[in-house]
């Protein structure tokens, strides 16, 4: 009988910014500048657009920061500007299995309140959809009890971009060149994203351009329906109840990827279950023996389509580019699935040549083409190279650490639907089916890395006899 | 222009089952209990009822269990069970600031959310308030598209029971032994509890009883308000903007903990504001004035009563009743404050006697007394350990890896808003604040170590000697 209160969710994400990835001032600028090039990046793929983005980061006073990132994409109609930056849980991404940067619907509304909680100032937005459509102007603010949007300011405006738009932020925040900087954060994005052509302007320096390096967009991501493997019985009711198809057999085969006439028809005989009956009037025994059958057939993978891998050349070219070794590997696996969804792993080595012999390996880490810069002690990643044993390939270990040696591993997770371990999207989730794959792409590079160790001892130990 | 949605939070939820703590199925048992037995105790420390639980597990099938979790706690009204359990971010502990073991309104639902994902089957709770009202029979699951209860069943029920709550949840999991089992969890909660008596019934064993160690509850802690360190200018703002006080001085004085009038006064005459001036016709500069005013003034820390530390001698004992050592050393460090919440770390350390000398230490975790089991990597604890130098102490440590030799540590914070990594509250995010406060202690002790190690090395070298 206690109060007893319905807490909503901006308010439950103010009290816990640090879920969001605004737990200290140097994240912060590195959080916002990302979830908005994220966003950027997205919109501007989705609509066949070749990006140019535009990011600039101005110091206001110590530790106060305006950031624009600022596109050439398809643009925002006003009708939905406010809630799209002041409400929490709210987008395009989340409701489809597509592999994208953002599949949450929190990111720029985050990065807009944190720099509301900080200065009290709203986010302003600049979009235009076309030529012929007139620029809008927008102030806007989260009202962080309620969730929703509230709009300080609308107007037309002049821009002179045919599309796009620009999102300013104005936040506390904190400036710091080297490792896990915003530079190094944009300089990783524009080498990931060779399509895309990036201007730079850091505070209080020339602004830096990053030329595009090639002149078509990757190979877009299909949707798709979810895969049957891992999904569990109550999304299985959920989705027999909300069907519209008359028959369970038609369900089936609409609502889920890679089940063909012939599985369905298997899968419904082993359940005991009529391909006529209609799937909102399934009993819960029926659909628990449909949802067993799904494990006694042979499904195939999902399709590669669905998923868009940085591929083993462009690993290996990227690896080259940034790094004088003398050995590099890389090694893309077929696409697997967790939960129904499918992902994809692909790890890229260099070992040798200039890479420091003494010091702990470097781990880089991607989602969906991000780089992850934070978190990596609580990253899948990390746990599955520490899981495996460096040791039988030739190289340095102590127990509980990284590897010692000159090596430098670069790992990408691909996925419609990416388990982070928080809305901050900084580390991978440790489900076993990815770390699973994550081991065996890992030991795969391992052990051809293991074969190159042993001859270039066993050669200069025979240098050495002569 | 694409589909923008909105996103319910239990829909976001289910696909994110991981952030809650249900990513596979030994932990997902684990946390279903831990999320009951935190909600029980915290009930009846705050009725001031010595807590008495009854926690069962039956395994139904391989990999289904039905889990039960009882207590004699003040019971729940019937017409707040619907939203406590079926609906997610609804309960009574976020909107204050109060040290108890849940704060987010999040968890059983979360726990019942995954148990109908798994099996379809709803939450069963009985609950009573006193031996006049009639216990009442409620099955409740979550319409995960709108984050509402649906009732399934509501009943007047027979219950021996005068007061109290039962929770049932059948889910797919899995019981398994030893380290991190929900056995392990249960005696460490015993442990850390003794003013609890606990009836445990593991899956086709008998039950084991946890007798009370002592007969008097632990110290309630007072909830209070903010505390000014920390605290962000849009939430000043905020505060500002609901306050109902005529007068600022007012306003500051009630809602901030450690505001004296004469500290009130400085801080306004700093900001050049009139103690009279209204807080809601307050405009901005003024507001950023005061906050700055807030760094320039020696405001006291907070009081210790709003914090229930477990203390150095409960730590003392709990750890020789489980470890024979032959050093025990424990440190409570004074009260602390990040983003406006007082927190407080102990530390206590167990080293030599049968401990293993050549693994790798071992540390426990805990936050407002609760037992944190997973996510060790991400803690801000584990960050703390390792960023000290536990070679200055006499202690053997590798680069990147825990120290290795005959030592267990135990840490413990306390605070009014513990801030997780993640909603499933198994790893303590990395606030700057906190990490120092963790740091000093383990320092503390570290020394006072370092100097037995010494002296004990010294002995042994003159007995070698003689
Ligand atoms: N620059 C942009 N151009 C076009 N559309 C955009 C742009 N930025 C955001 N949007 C739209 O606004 C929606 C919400 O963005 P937001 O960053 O809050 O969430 P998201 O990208 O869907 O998920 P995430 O929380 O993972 O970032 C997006 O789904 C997209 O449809
Ligand atoms: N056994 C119980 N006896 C009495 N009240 C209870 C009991 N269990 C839950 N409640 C009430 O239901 C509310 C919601 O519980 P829930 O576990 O969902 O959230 P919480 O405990 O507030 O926070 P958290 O998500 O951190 O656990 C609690 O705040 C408490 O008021
Ligand atoms: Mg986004
Ligand atoms: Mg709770």
């Amino acid at each position: 009988a206690e109060k007893q209160r319905e807490i909503s969710v901006s308010e439950f994400f103010v009290k816990n910014r640090h879920l969001l990835g605004f737990d200290n001032k140097q994240k912060a600028l590195l959080t916002a500048v990302r979830e908005c090039v994220d966003n950027s990046l997205d919109a501007c793929e989705e609509a066949g657009i070749l990006p140019e983005l535009r990011i600039e980061i101005r110091e206001l006073a110590e530790e106060r920061f305006r950031i624009a990132v600022e596109d050439n994409g398809p643009g925002i109609v006003k009708a939905q500007i406010p809630k799209i930056f002041g409400k929490l849980l709210y987008g395009s991404k989340f409701h489809r299995l597509k592999q994208q940067r953002g599949q949450q619907g929190i990111g720029v509304s985050a990065a807009g309140m944190y720099g509301q909680l900080t200065t009290g100032k709203p986010v302003t937005i600049v979009s235009r959809t076309s030529p012929q459509a007139a620029p809008h102007l927008f102030e806007v603010t989260v009202d962080t009890r309620k969730n929703q949007p509230l709009v300080l300011k609308e107007e037309k405006t002049e821009w002179e971009k045919a599309h796009g738009t620009r999102v300013e932020i104005e936040m506390e925040a904190s400036y710091k060149k080297g490792r896990r900087s915003v530079d190094d954060y944009v300089e990783q994005t524009a080498l990931s994203n060779p399509h895309c052509r990036v201007l730079y302007s850091p505070p209080g320096q020339e602004t830096i351009t990053y030329e595009r390096a090639v002149h078509e967009l990757p190979e877009e991501a299909k949707e798709i329906k979810p895969h049957p493997y891992g999904v569990e019985l109550g999304r299985l009711m959920r989705m027999f109840q909300d069907s519209q198809d008359r028959h369970i057999s038609t369900a089936l085969k609409n609502d889920f990827s890679r089940l063909t006439p012939k599985v369905v028809d298997d899968i419904l005989k082993i359940a005991g279950v009529s391909p006529k009956a209609r799937p909102r009037d399934l009993d819960t025994p029926a659909i628990e023996r449909v949802h067993k059958a799904f494990t006694k057939v042979k499904i195939m993978a999902p399709p590669t389509n669905c998923l868009s891998p940085v591929g083993e050349e462009a690993l290996l070219k990227g690896l080259r580019l940034r790094f004088k070794a003398d050995y590099y590997d890389a090694v893309t696996r077929p696409p697997a699935v967790y939960r129904g969804n499918p992902f994809q792993v692909e790890v890229a080595l260099a070992h040798g040549g200039s890479l420091p012999a003494e010091e702990l390996i470097e781990v880089f880490r991607f989602a969906n083409r991000v780089p992850l810069q934070y978190q990596a002690s609580a990253c899948a990643v990390t746990k599955a190279v520490l899981s495996v044993d460096w040791r039988s390939y030739g190289m340095q270990m102590s127990k509980g650490a990284l590897p010692t040696g000159p090596m430098v591993l670069m790992l990408h997770i691909a996925s419609v639907w990416v388990p982070f371990t928080s809305e901050s999207k900084e580390a991978i989730a440790h489900y076993p089916e990815i770390v699973k794959e994550l081991r065996l792409a890992l030991m795969e590079v391992g052990r051809r890395l293991g074969l190159h160790i042993r001859r270039g001892k066993r050669e200069a130990a025979e240098a050495k006899k002569r």
